[in-house]
């Protein structure tokens, strides 16, 4: 792993010292290494090793931690300061009903996070809505219909004929009154290079202003990250970011890519199939895992 | 190195770049380099084109190895069975959708088998791709044995005869072992109503995934064994260059690729044409 490394590239170095350009430059390798292993991406890496390297030169080779350990210091807690220092938690004190609408990729996990949303939020004792407005994949409305009873949240009728735009709309009447106060807009999955397709989740944010855009990405995702995450936030102006399949073996470098290209927050993970597994970002957590 | 007129290191570390961005991960794309590298120096190479010619002979050797060129062959008699496999959300259950239209073009009779039984309306999804295909899909209730609703459709394939039968499973992380214990017993009760069932394993594999594909098809074939991949999403601004290592390590032909949500989206997987698209 990458301590062992490091301490292979300082082994010459002990005791009184400083780490200078020359000794870090293979530190910096290793590091650059892991990262790309972890699913960084390149650019994200190249900036990343930049800072690093500004903050390791001229430091003292401290007596208790071997040169090595200190440069993972500093690697370590320059990702968990990108990562995001404090926990953020949904903004549901804004106007009511509060809508949270779902974006991202396909397959990445929208509809089942939606369903988790709620489960939580109705833990909370809230009254939560969900509202499919996925019109394009095969049984897509039933699946969030299912998962609606599962938790015994409404789901809002809706046809695949409809508009999506129309489904939201109707939807926020439908919560009128203060029969519901929070909404969970579960739109299609969609590239960011479908302009017709990123023209709608405009439209739907034009037409129920939400309070949370939440761009859901699956954390095994690769160099790709960076790309998808910048245009869906150029696009909608996201507010947070969700990361799901964590509980698998995936390193998650698409945290880091995702957070330093948006500066949005991690808001929270997915960490299983069933509708109980969401749970809040630890960016220290991310830190080590990144860095295996 | 559009533009660029020799071979130095500012070449190879934008072919670095390109590489490392389009999923090949660090370690192949620093095989590749040296390799190129030190044919630079054998064949004394000064034109950029010539090196770029290089490194992609290189990734096409990767991915075209003579054992790889085996295709999917009809056996004499009975169904050809499918398998299709993979971690969560990766297109299998579209994929299938889009396969069975390509055999049903092909002039073949097609079963399509709903053995997700429990993600919800998966069954539902299935049997949707089953309609636009006008092919049937044997299904029971959710929550019912993936094995015996794959059991009972090799009786159902049987009985009229089908040509090729494709069996839907449901998405599972490879880290999960009891999940691969529940695929481990659906290749068994496949193999158990017909011998030399399944025929195909494939594993699902999602371009815009990064280094996990891996392990991902380290995992899926150390437990039943994969047979073929099949690659979507390419549709998007991923590369997939993930498969130049999974194809040199496993071995694993690649039979499709998915560039789209609709059934016409599946095309043969062409090395070549992949491969000037990963420096495209
Ligand atoms: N292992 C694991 N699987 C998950 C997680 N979240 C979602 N899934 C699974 O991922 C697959 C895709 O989930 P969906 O909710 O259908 O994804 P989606 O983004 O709505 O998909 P589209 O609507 O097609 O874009 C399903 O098999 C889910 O059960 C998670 O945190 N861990
Ligand atoms: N753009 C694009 N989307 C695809 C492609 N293949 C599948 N999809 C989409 O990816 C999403 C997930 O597809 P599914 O077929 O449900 O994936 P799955 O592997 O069966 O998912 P689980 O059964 O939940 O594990 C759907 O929205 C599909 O339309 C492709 O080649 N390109
Ligand atoms: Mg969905
Ligand atoms: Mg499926």
């Amino acid at each position: 792993n990458l301590t062992d490394r490091l301490q292979k590239v300082f082994k010459d170095l002990r005791g009184h010292g400083t780490l200078s350009e020359e000794n870090i430059q293979d530190a910096l390798r290793e590091v650059r290494q892991a990262l790309l292993e972890a699913d960084v991406s390149f650019k994200v890496v190249k900036d990343f090793v930049k800072t690093v390297a500004e903050r390791a030169v001229g430091q003292e080779v401290v007596g208790s931690l071997s040169p090595g350990q200190q440069v993972i210091r500093i690697v370590h807690d320059e990702l968990v300061a990108l990562l995001g220092g404090q926990t953020e938690t949904l903004k549901l004190d804004g106007r009511q009903p509060v809508v949270i609408m779902l974006a991202g990729l396909q397959g990445s996990g929208k509809t089942t996070t939606a369903a988790k949303i709620a489960k939580q939020l109705l833990k909370k004792g809230r009254r939560p809505y969900l509202v499919p407005a996925d019109v394009y994949r095969p049984a897509a409305i039933h699946q969030l219909q299912v998962l609606g009873e599962r938790i015994g949240v409404p789901v809002h009728p809706s046809q695949a004929s409809e508009d999506p735009v129309a489904i939201c709309r109707a939807a926020v009447l439908a919560a009128a009154g203060g029969r519901f106060d929070t909404l969970l807009v579960d739109t299609a999955g969609r590239l960011h290079v479908d302009a017709t397709l990123m023209e709608e989740l405009r439209r739907i944010k034009a037409a129920v202003q939400p309070a949370e855009i939440l761009f859901v990405a699956d954390a095994m995702t690769g160099q790709d990250a960076v790309t998808v995450a910048e245009k869906f936030n150029a696009d909608l102006d996201l507010t947070g970011v969700i990361l799901t399949k964590m509980e698998g073996d995936a390193r998650g470098g698409a945290a880091l890519s995702i957070k330093s290209i948006t500066n949005r927050p991690i808001k929270f993970v997915g960490v299983g199939e069933d509708l109980d597994a969401l749970e809040v970002f630890h960016p220290d957590r991310q830190a080590s895992r990144i860095l295996g | 190195f559009r533009g660029k007129k020799q071979i130095d290191q500012e070449l190879f570390d934008e072919l670095e770049e390109i590489l490392i961005t389009a999923d090949l991960g660090v370690g192949t794309t620093q095989d590749l380099l040296t390799h190129v590298q030190q044919q630079v120096k054998r064949e004394a190479l000064q034109d950029p084109a010539a090196l770029r010619q290089a490194l992609m002979d290189r990734i096409l050797y990767y991915l075209r190895r003579p054992e790889l060129e085996s295709h999917m062959v009809m056996p004499e008699s009975g169904p050809f069975v499918i398998m299709v496999v993979g971690v969560n959300g990766v297109g299998k259950t579209t994929t299938i959708g889009k396969m069975a239209h390509k055999f049903k073009q092909a002039g073949q009779s097609v079963l399509l088998v709903a053995a997700d039984t429990f993600r919800a309306a998966a069954i539902e999804q299935l049997k949707i791709w089953g309609e636009r295909n006008a092919v049937e899909v044997v299904a029971q209730k959710s929550g019912a044995d993936p094995s015996s609703v794959a059991y009972d459709a090799l009786d159902y394939a049987r009985a009229r005869e089908i040509d090729v039968v494709i069996i839907d499973t449901a998405g599972r992380l490879h880290t999960k072992v009891n999940l691969m214990e529940e695929l481990k017993k659906i290749k068994r009760v496949v193999a158990k109503k017909l011998e030399t069932a399944p025929h195909e394993i494939l594993l699902v594999l999602d371009a815009t995934t990064g280094q996990n594909s891996i392990s991902q098809a380290r995992q899926f074939h150390e437990s039943v064994g994969v047979t073929g991949l099949a690659l979507t999403k390419l549709d998007g601004t991923a590369k997939g260059g993930i498969v130049v290592n999974i194809c040199h390590e496993f071995n694993m032909p690649i039979r499709f690729i998915g560039i789209g949500e609709k059934m016409e989206d599946l095309r043969d997987f062409e090395p070549e044409e992949f491969v000037k698209a990963l420096f495209a």
